[in-house]
């Protein structure tokens, strides 16, 4: 554990802990996407199918478990819970997310998995968790497509976003610190394309942020 | 092995 990476779990957590403040508070859904919470549960469901065979920490356990529970919690809320469940606009949040997500994914996974542990090498775990990294590097993009259409984004929701993205630029300087501090350490290039990725879809969401942050006025997208 | 080091990361 360094500075960055625990920096930017919590990021995380806040991230998490701030959307569920906006939909208790605003009681509404705008601009919010219910298919980025789903792929991040299937996300998290097949990454931390190894809480059942490794204990790594309290630590790790206890995150893993946060996560599983608040992302499902998020998507209950939207989902079930009146009033919040009537100002879902599904046709707004449309993203094809099997055809275009979870089923390139699936394929890719698969594909590296073979490539890098051959047939005898072959773990249905293992495989899960590729297929998880994969997955995860693009299922904020729902949320920015969502943001897309409403254009005005609204104070908490950019905030929640921006943990998001906060939390995964953390998680490169977490590699880079790993990288030349820790013994025996070892590259692992899809964890990095895929982390490196999974940030650059932030970086102009973080421009209008800041943009909008420095002028104190309303944040809003361009067309 | 290589995978392990990455697996205590969230």
């Amino acid at each position: 554990m360094n500075i960055f990476r625990l920096a930017g779990d919590m990021s995380h957590v806040f991230s998490i802990l701030v959307l569920l403040l906006r939909l208790r508070v605003a009681k509404n859904a705008q601009g919010i996407s219910v298919r980025t919470h789903e792929l991040f549960l299937i996300v998290f469901l097949t990454r931390y199918l190894d809480l059942f065979t490794t204990f790594y920490s309290l630590y790790n356990s206890i995150m893993k478990i946060l996560y599983i529970v608040s992302t499902a919690s998020i998507i209950y809320t939207i989902k079930f819970q009146e009033p919040i469940k009537s100002t879902y606009d599904k046709s707004q949040d449309s993203f094809l997310y099997w055809q275009f997500a979870v089923a390139p994914c699936a394929v890719l996974a698969s594909v590296t998995h073979l490539i890098g542990s051959g047939i005898s090498g072959f773990s249905f775990i293992e495989l899960l968790w590729t297929f998880s990294i994969y997955l995860e590097s693009i299922a904020i993009l729902p949320q920015l497509i969502v943001l897309q259409r409403y254009r005005e984004v609204e104070n908490l929701t950019g905030n929640y976003i921006f943990f998001m993205g906060a939390y995964r630029f953390l998680y490169i300087l977490n590699w880079i610190y790993r990288a030349n501090f820790e013994a025996h350490y070892q590259h692992h290039w899809v964890v990095y394309i895929c982390g490196v990725l999974q940030t650059l879809l932030y970086v102009d969401f973080f421009y209008y942020y800041f943009k909008s942050k420095k002028s104190g006025g309303r944040f809003t997208l361009p067309t | 092995k290589e995978k392990e080091l990455f697996k205590d990361e969230l």
